[in-house]
């Protein structure tokens, strides 16, 4: 696969855009966490495309902002869990 | 530091529309 750029982005249709990002930005979650490859991609995808494709290019700001999904999905649970 | 992710997201499938 060819890298994706802003501009075979902007050329795609807004629903296709988030689709494309997805595409690229799920395997490489999913090899970082496997069990919640689909739910991070999702919270990942509500972020601004410019931001997404920088994360594409630079795998440290992508590890960085997957943790930090990890932590609130993880926060979110236990509340979850807690006895009411 | 709060973080701006949603929880709540909808989930990514890789293939099936978005």
């Amino acid at each position: 696969q060819e890298p994706l750029t802003a501009s075979m982005l902007a050329s795609a249709p807004l629903q296709e855009q988030k689709q494309m990002l997805g595409e690229r930005l799920y395997p490489l979650i999913h090899a970082m966490h496997p069990a919640l490859a689909g739910k991070i991609t999702g919270m990942l995808l509500e972020i601004d495309n410019s931001e997404l494709l920088h994360m594409l290019e630079s795998p440290e700001s992508l590890h960085t902002k997957v943790e930090e999904a990890v932590a609130v999905l993880q926060a979110h649970q236990a509340k979850d869990i807690s006895p009411k | 530091r709060k973080s701006s992710l949603n929880p709540e997201a909808k989930e990514f499938v890789p293939g099936v529309k978005y």
